[in-house]
C-alpha cells in the first residue's frame, strides 16, 4: 500500500 | 513550486481580496451569494485541518491561515455586519444538494479511509461545486456588478492555472493526484460559460448581463 501523499498544495 | 502553481495561488488570493474589499468599501454584499461563501468556509476548514498535524513550509502555513481568516471575515461581513444588504431572496440554491453528494463521494472515493483524508477529499469535491450558488444567483438576477465579475474571473483563473500546474507536475515530477485533477477539471469547466461572458462583455467595458 502506498504511503499517504503529502498535501503540499493549497 | 512552479510558476503555474504560484500564479494560481496569487489569483486565488486576489479573488478573495477583491471580494472582501468590495464588501468593505461599498458597505454592501449585494449580488454576492452567502451560500457560496459558507461553502468555501467549509472547504477551507475541512482542508486545512492539517495545519495542526503537518508542517510543509512557511508559505503553505501562512497561505492557509490567510485563506481561513479571509473566508471567515467574508462570512462575518455578510451574515453579521452588513446583513441588511445581503440579497437572500436571490440566494436560493439548495446547498444540501452539493454538500450531501460531496460527503457521499468522499466516503466512497478517497485515497485512504481516515478522518483527515476523507475531510480533505470532501473539501476537494465540495470546492469544485461551491461556486454554483453564486453562478445561480447571477443567472437568477441576470446580471453581475463588474467587481463581482472580476472576483469570479480570478477564482476561475486560479483553478485553470492549477490544471496547468498538475500537467507540469505530472511531466516534471511524475506526481499526480487523480481526485484533485478530476475535481479541478469539473471546477474549471463550470467557469467556462462565465469566462466567455467575461471576455466578451466585462473586458469591453460592459456590465455582465445575461440575454433575456
Amino acid at each position: 500500500e502506498a504511503p499517504p501523499v503529502q498535501k503540499d498544495e493549497l | 513550486m512552479n510558476i503555474f502553481r504560484l500564479l494560481g495561488d496569487i489569483s486565488h488570493l486576489l479573488a478573495i481580496i477583491i471580494l472582501l474589499r468590495k464588501i468593505w468599501m461599498s458597505r454592501s454584499c449585494a449580488g454576492i451569494s452567502g451560500k457560496s461563501q459558507l461553502l468555501f468556509g467549509l472547504v477551507y476548514t475541512t482542508r486545512y485541518l492539517d495545519l495542526i498535524t503537518s508542517y510543509i513550509s512557511l508559505y503553505n502555513s501562512v497561505m492557509k491561515v490567510v485563506f481561513l481568516a479571509a473566508s471567515y471575515a467574508t462570512i462575518y461581513l455578510m451574515y453579521v455586519k452588513f446583513k441588511a444588504t445581503y440579497d437572500h431572496n436571490h440566494d436560493t440554491f439548495r446547498i444540501e444538494f452539493l454538500v450531501v453528494p460531496a460527503v457521499a463521494l468522499a466516503l466512497l472515493i478517497n485515497h485512504d479511509f481516515q478522518v483527515v483524508e476523507i475531510l480533505w477529499t470532501f473539501s476537494i469535491y465540495l470546492e469544485s461545486v461551491a461556486i454554483l450558488p453564486q453562478l445561480f444567483m447571477v443567472s437568477k438576477t441576470g446580471e453581475a456588478e463588474s467587481i463581482t465579475s472580476h472576483y469570479l474571473f480570478a477564482l476561475g483563473v486560479y483553478r485553470g492555472l492549477y490544471l496547468l500546474n498538475w500537467i507540469y507536475r505530472f511531466w516534471a515530477e511524475d506526481h499526480y493526484d487523480l481526485i484533485a485533477i478530476v475535481a479541478g477539471v469539473v471546477q474549471t469547466v463550470l467557469y467556462c460559460d462565465f469566462f466567455y461572458l467575461y471576455i466578451t462583455k466585462v473586458l469591453r467595458g460592459k456590465k455582465l448581463q445575461l440575454p433575456a
